[in-house]
């Protein structure tokens, strides 16, 4: 449930216009861009080494403005969900 | 029966005689192997150029059993980011899960290792994802590597079942699955099989877990070889089938490729089941390369049943489908997947149907159960999206709640078909009450949409509810209908299932002509007019015994002078002479044979053991195998292993150049280093050590060159208090401890050379400082001439002043 969630440092955005769009976005914010995710088109694999790995809070700072940039469709900051074996 | 099958397929592998849900090869033990794998094989289907992967912590690629059907390209390392999905090793062998799927999969058969995998043919990857921080983007990941090259993606994990998770795909995971139906395996669909929702804990209800709960997703259930319900298993309504699985401690285990390139029967829970299911959809893919994901499952719902499988639920839905909460349509079956596949006609396109119901809010009052319906044409207005015959089913609610745990949520189709979607779970006592969460069930399939849905809500306010005051409150709920527009089977001409026509009693073979019995029965009439015994042959009887018969339709057993009878199957001791259709008796110790020579064994009596390479029974084993007791069945010790008893791996004695570690045979490390069993391979001692059994200091068996033997280290150098010496018959140098009291020494007894403080050095040896001053009243004399003072005992008391004196 949210009040357990652990943060990461990497983030998944929509961002339209290709990777060249993406990487630029990524690095705007200090970002690095890890690339598509899988076959889900325009969405980009985003990592901050600045913020922290983990964190029960999702952590402020300049990182926090890519979420207001115009040109992201949709972002989501990355949860460490628990998943067990079966 | 297999075991009487000419057709009987044996491998080599050593755990081969132990998948007794593969094959039986006692015919009368409770074995029990109705998923018919071994028919499928026969049927020539082996899972050739299907690609399957496993979701989870890795794949031991380099194992015996898995090397050569290992598949690069169908894998990756999504926690490492690279391409090599090894995982990653550590004392508990945490990351074992993948490889342990793996096997089951697609294990080489007849490779003398371990055991033979359901489609022992095909391709098998490892994507790992579970050993790391499992977020949305590495599921998403996972789940879109390569959907034109993967066929079939297999995952055992989800969500806790803490039994107050309700959990699920992400955004990012739920659109690789779309992605991936529409577009994986070039627009037929990637299949995705998934662990039904269980997790080993009470009190949860799988229905809270998302993956399994996906359309896209084939959930797979277990049960035990018994056809009990495993005590790990949890209802569901969006369960699709079951296979065999392990159970309780007395049940038979799934045996499959372990860590460390072994080999395991500790494999569990529907983690097994999702594997298997892979690979009987894999032997399926091989028959038919062209069905789509919603084909598989088709297929799936058409050939399963519920054979032995004990459920207090199984119901035959409106379509005539039995289906129960815990095992889905019922057990697989491969051969009739792969005959239905052969012949399979796609079925027509997916239709979605979507009502919502009015926003008006209805309350939930305790104990008092909250009925809402829905009438639904199926759309039939729209025909792109009208639904008639149904396959999903999906209910998504928006219910505020105070105390999810104590909700119930059914669903009854028009047809009267009831499908629980949620239990009521202890542990839940979340008040987020479920905000657009999305039931499925499969329990209306083949039904008719059209019709009144109704939901009913009941809530039981358990003790934990802290304010019955306030009302749970169902805000809207919208039912989503998948299925198609004309009857999925009959558009394309007809395919009957075999399974259908065994099970629909409507459905009969043909019965024979009238005129036809009435003439078999004229033939009889002079004769014995009873029936015959349903074993005799076309000659008819003299009456109704088996032995009566005048010939067999199978086989005679037994001879004229004790009396012959026809059997169905020649009991153990003989072998069937198809030929001659008789029972033939084998090589004396033989049970069963398929010839009368001792080299045409294939099992022994008890007391003895088959010995595959002389194919005869012996009475021990010979070196280099053991007896195994469960098949009597001498197998192969351990490649390194000289001896082994009661498990390949359990050595008493090892090949040149290894060592026994417990039992278990490790290579023979060269001076200055030790086997390390975490990293399997030699590790090099400490320096002081030319043998160890770790790196440490304290863990030297012999020292090096230049160094003693000081207790339980090796010195450069003795240390103070020690002096050294050789030991006789050991090349050890050893540090000896000087007497007590003396710190610097050339040797044992009276050779100190030096004294710690308090004592002083006399000849030799070391004397308490205490003086006194009346030597007669220390009895000097007699001490002098009793010569105490050499004794340790006495060289305290005042020797010094009495030797001082002279």
């Amino acid at each position: 449930s949210p009040s357990r969630s652990v943060f990461t440092n990497h983030w998944a955005v929509r961002v339209r216009g290709g990777a060249e769009e993406a990487d630029k976005l990524a690095s705007k914010y200090g970002f690095t861009n890890f690339g598509q995710i899988g076959g889900l088109e325009d969405h980009y694999h985003f990592h901050h080494s600045h913020v922290v790995r983990r964190s029960t809070f999702a952590t402020r700072g300049t990182h926090s403005f890519i979420h207001m940039d115009p040109k992201v469709d949709w972002i989501q900051q990355q949860i460490v969900k628990s998943r067990v074996k079966r | 029966f297999a075991q009487s099958d000419p057709n009987f397929i044996y491998f080599n592998d050593p755990k081969w005689s132990n998948m007794w849900y593969i094959h039986c090869s006692v015919k009368n033990s409770r074995c029990r192997s109705e998923m018919n794998i071994l028919a499928a094989w026969q049927r020539g289907y082996t899972g050739r150029n299907v690609v399957i992967t496993i979701l989870d912590d890795g794949i031991e690629k380099n194992h015996p059993d898995l090397a050569q059907n290992y598949d690069q390209l169908a894998s990756y390392d999504v926690n490492g980011n690279d391409h090599d999905p090894m995982p990653r090793y550590d004392s508990s062998n945490e990351n074992k899960h993948g490889t342990r799927c793996a096997g089951e999969v697609a294990a080489v058969a007849n490779n003398s290792h371990c055991i033979v995998g359901i489609a022992y043919n095909a391709r098998i990857g490892g994507i790992r994802m579970l050993d790391g921080d499992v977020t949305d983007v590495v599921e998403a990941k996972s789940l879109g590597i390569r959907p034109d090259y993967i066929d079939i993606y297999s995952a055992s994990w989800g969500p806790d079942d803490d039994g107050k998770t309700v959990d699920g795909p992400g955004p990012l995971a739920k659109q690789a699955f779309e992605v991936g139906i529409k577009k994986g395996r070039k627009g037929l669909g990637s299949i995705f099989v998934w662990a039904s929702g269980n997790g080993g804990r009470q009190g949860d209800h799988c229905s809270c877990d998302g993956y399994t709960n996906s359309i896209y997703t084939i959930s797979v259930s277990s049960s035990t070889e018994n056809g009990n319900k495993p005590w790990y298993l949890e209802v569901c309504s969006s369960t699709m089938a079951t296979t065999y699985s392990s159970g309780e401690f007395y049940d038979r285990k799934i045996i499959t490729t372990d860590l460390r390139q072994r080999c395991t029967d500790g494999h569990t829970g529907t983690s097994v089941s999702a594997p298997m299911v892979a690979g009987i959809i894999a032997l399926a893919l091989e028959a038919n390369p062209l069905i789509t994901w919603r084909d598989v499952q088709h297929l799936l719902v058409k050939t399963s049943r519920p054979v032995h499988l004990k459920a207090s639920d199984w119901k035959t839905n409106a379509a005539g489908h039995k289906v129960s909460h815990l095992y889905g349509f019922g057990l697989v079956d491969a051969e009739a997947m792969v005959v239905e596949a052969k012949k399979w006609r796609s079925v027509p396109p997916q239709h979605t149907c979507t009502k919502m119901s009015d926003r008006r809010t209805r309350y939930i009052r305790p104990d008092q159960k909250l009925n809402v319906t829905m009438s639904s044409t199926g759309c039939s207005g729209q025909p792109d999206q009208h639904v008639a015959f149904l396959e999903h089913v999906v209910v998504r609610v928006l219910i505020v709640h105070p105390r999810r745990g104590d909700l119930e949520i059914s669903l009854v189709s028009p047809s009267g078909t009831r499908s629980q979607l949620l239990a009521k779970r202890l542990f839940d006592n979340s008040n987020e009450g479920f905000r657009n969460w999305e039931f499925m069930t499969v329990h209306c399939w083949g039904e008719r949409a059209e019709g009144t849905w109704t939901l009913e809500i009941s809530d039981s306010p358990s003790q934990l509810r802290s304010n019955l005051e306030v009302l749970g409150k169902l805000k809207e709920w919208t039912l989503i209908l998948y299925g198609t527009s004309e009857h999925p089977y009959q558009s394309h001409g007809s395919h009957h299932s075999r399974a259908r026509m065994l099970e629909i009693p409507s459905v009969q073979s043909p019965e024979p002509s009238p005129s036809t019995t009435q003439q078999h029965e004229d033939e009889e009439e002079e004769e014995y007019t009873g029936p015959c015994h349903h074993e005799c042959g076309d000659q008819g009887c003299d009456g109704p015994d088996a032995d009566h018969c005048l010939n067999c339709i199978h086989f005679s057993l037994g001879s004229l002078k004790t009396g012959r009878r026809c059997v169905s199957h020649c009991p153990s001791g003989y072998f069937e002479d198809t030929e001659a259709r008789r029972c033939r008796r084998c090589h004396r110790g033989c049970e069963k044979c398929v010839g009368r020579s001792s080299k045409e064994c294939r099992s022994c009596r008890r007391g003895l053991y088959f010995h595959t390479e002389e194919s005869s029974c012996i009475e021990n084993c010979p070196n280099g195998y053991f007896n195994d007791e469960v098949q009597r069945h001498c197998l192969k010790c351990h490649e390194n292993c000289v001896k082994c008893v009661q498990d390949a791996d359990r050595c008493t004695a090892c090949k040149k150049d290894f060592s026994l570690a417990g039992m278990t045979c490790v290579p023979e490390c060269t001076n200055g280093t030790f086997f390390n069993l975490e990293e399997m391979k030699c590790s090099p001692c400490h320096v002081s050590c030319s043998t160890c059994t770790g790196p440490g200091m304290e863990e030297c068996l012999h020292c090096s060159r230049d160094f003693l033997q000081e207790e339980w280290r090796c010195v450069p150098k003795c240390s103070p208090g020690h002096y050294p010496s050789d030991s006789i018959g050991f090349p050890q140098r050893m540090c000896r401890k000087c007497e007590e009291n003396c710190i610097r020494c050339q040797g044992p007894g009276t050779r100190c050379t030096n004294c710690r403080d308090g004592y002083s050095l006399l000849s030799g040896t070391c004397i308490f400082h205490a003086t006194c001053n009346n030597t007669d009243e220390v009895f000097c004399d007699m001490v002098k001439s009793n010569r105490l003072c050499e004794k340790k005992l006495f060289r305290q008391f005042c020797c010094r002043t009495c030797l001082m004196t002279g």
